[in-house]
Parts: C-alpha cells; sequence; structure tokens
C-alpha cells in the first residue's frame, strides 16, 4: 500500500525513546 | 451539540469527528523499541491488518476525538460515554497518513505507554480527510508545548 507524506508529533518527554 | 471550544493557542483544544479502527495494547517494551520510526510504525500496523489483529476499515460509527494539554479522549458522539482516555504524559508519538486505500482518508496511529514504561500500545483511528489529520496533529503538538513551558 502506497504511503505518502507521515506527519509526526513526538512527546518531548520521550524523545528518542 | 458538541461545540469547539476554539483554538486559542495558550490553551489548545478542540475536538475532531473520527472513526475508531481499533487497538493493539500492551506490547512488550522490546518491541516498542522497534516501532520508534514512523515507517516501522506504519509497516507494523500494515502487517497487524494483514493477520487481522487491525480492520482495514473502522466500524461506522462516528466518534469524537478531544485533544487538550490533558491529553486524547475519545467519547461517542452523544458524549455519553467515554471510550479512550490517554492521558498526554502517557501518549509517546502520534503518526498520521494516508492509508493508501485512495479514498484520502488519513489514519491516526497513537502511540501510548503504562506509568512504568514498561509495555506500549497503538491505537488507531481514522480521520476524514488529511486536513482534519494534520489539525489534529498540531493542537496535540501545541499541548506538548503548553505543558513543557508550563513545567519550566
Amino acid at each position: 500500500i502506497y504511503k505518502s507524506a507521515v506527519t509526526t508529533v513526538v512527546n518531548p518527554k520521550y524523545e528518542g525513546k | 451539540s458538541t461545540k469547539s471550544s476554539g483554538n486559542s493557542t495558550s490553551d489548545a483544544c478542540a475536538e475532531f469527528r473520527v472513526k475508531y479502527v481499533g487497538s493493539i495494547e500492551k506490547l512488550q517494551f522490546d518491541m516498542s523499541k522497534t516501532l520508534q520510526e514512523p515507517l516501522d510504525l506504519i509497516n507494523y500496523i500494515d502487517a497487524a491488518q494483514q493477520d487481522g489483529k487491525l480492520p482495514f476499515v473502522p466500524g461506522d460509527e462516528e466518534m469524537v476525538l478531544g485533544v487538550s494539554k490533558y491529553g486524547v479522549k475519545v467519547a461517542s458522539v452523544d458524549q455519553c460515554d467515554v471510550l479512550h482516555r490517554h492521558p498526554l504524559y502517557l501518549i509517546v508519538r502520534m503518526l498520521c497518513y494516508d492509508d493508501g486505500l485512495g479514498a484520502g482518508k488519513n489514519l491516526l496511529a497513537l502511540k501510548t505507554t503504562d506509568t512504568r514504561q514498561q509495555e506500549c500500545s497503538i491505537w488507531v483511528y481514522q480521520c476524514s480527510s488529511s486536513e482534519q489529520a494534520q489539525s489534529i496533529c498540531k493542537v496535540l503538538s501545541a499541548s506538548f508545548d503548553c505543558v513543557l513551558t508550563s513545567e519550566k
């Protein structure tokens, strides 16, 4: 299934987790 | 009727009509480490749909997804029963992407953890359009900022 633009919002509390 | 409480930036809070696709709960911590990259999470959801753990299309019932600095709340349209409550501090990330079925619908994947951060769960909702999905992400991002600035 072709996936176009993906928007991600990360909780700063878990940056890199 | 559910009045949208506007989007004053200081106290970002808004409500959106979405449909609930399904969830994968209680994934072990090492599993959640493999789901950090957005594409890994999308592929995982794809695989779950192929394996029948998640449906391809949501149920017909529309729900109200509220986003605020307290977190994400999903309730029935008449707001009589609350289905999901995701406290902001347990939300790890939110992902939105086109479901690829050609109808322009966007999927919203919410990754949450538990208080001991041992397990994680994936909650999948369907938005009616990418514009709606983008505004949900904006309000959530504003909520994170709002809490971050108030913690300093």
